[in-house]
């Protein structure tokens, strides 16, 4: 998807 | 063992109703302390957290924490077969591969079982922190869905404005553009009707209006909704649940080209 950034980067992965 | 009565069943069936299209297979987490789910969409672009407070239970059994893979389309199935007035309970056996949705009428005229079975999904937890927000808009939830279904007929993407005037919600597309503002309210008859700001520092961001149409979907949940932004962080469009908790929905703003 274009521009869109995964929400992945913005939170840890616990 | 594990077993789950709610009362008022139609809660769990407008979950399902907000959160089957958006995801496909998740955990529902079950520990004594509630029952909550943290998921994925398929591309990974927005999240959902939902969680159900055990006081809101009229029975709560856990004996110990559990975690249930389901097919949220095939749940959706079942719940679907509850009466809006149904008393739901969920049951589920230790190291069971299935899980029991009981569906009782008000006058216990009738009752039905329907057992699904469990799925092992692999998936990621992601750990949120506390977050200061720059702005935290609270507004009634049919107003915010209403907007998002309006400019989604013009455009793709909405930018949301928060300034001491009141939230913008704007968008544009081949056709032309739109802008819709919202100014603060509290001078309301009922307190879910009013459209509240609390600012910190102006903000303004672009989201995909499929996802916030998407997130629209847990509007019979609540009256209102509270949509928290802050630059450089996902917003949380929140769905309080009365007495019992929320859902919420987190999605990255766009990065302007």
């Amino acid at each position: 998807i274009e521009n869109q950034p995964l929400i992945h980067s913005f939170y840890m992965v616990n | 063992m594990l077993e789950l009565r709610l009362v008022q069943g139609s809660l769990l069936k407008k979950v399902l109703e907000a959160i089957k299209d958006l995801v496909n297979d998740a955990n529902f987490d079950c520990s004594a302390t509630g029952f909550s789910l943290q998921a994925m969409d398929s591309s990974h672009v927005a999240l959902v957290a939902l969680l159900l407070r055990n006081e809101g239970f009229e029975h709560y059994r856990c004996d110990r924490n559990i975690s249930m893979g389901m097919n949220l389309g095939n749940m959706n199935k079942m719940l679907k077969c509850a009466g809006n007035d149904d008393i739901i309970t969920l049951k589920a056996d230790d190291g069971s591969d299935t899980v029991t949705f009981m569906f009782e009428s008000p006058n216990q005229d009738k009752i039905a079982d329907f057992e699904m079975k469990l799925m092992d999904i692999d998936s990621e937890h992601l750990g949120i922190p506390e977050a200061e927000y720059h702005a935290i808009v609270r507004m009634p939830s049919a107003e915010f869905a209403r907007i998002c279904k309006d400019l989604s007929s013009i455009g793709d993407t909405v930018v949301i404005s928060v300034t001491k005037e009141g939230v913008k919600f704007s968008t544009k597309g081949d056709i032309g553009t739109a802008n819709i503002v919202c100014r603060q309210n509290t001078t309301v008859d009922k307190p879910e009707e009013a459209t509240v700001i609390e600012m910190k520092e102006p903000v303004s961001l672009t989201f995909a209006l499929r996802y916030m149409n998407s997130f629209a979907k847990a509007t019979p949940l609540s009256h209102t909704v509270t949509i928290s932004l802050s630059s450089e962080l996902p917003v949380v469009v929140e769905y309080k649940i009365e007495d019992m908790g929320y859902v919420r929905f987190y999605l990255a703003p766009k990065i302007e080209e």
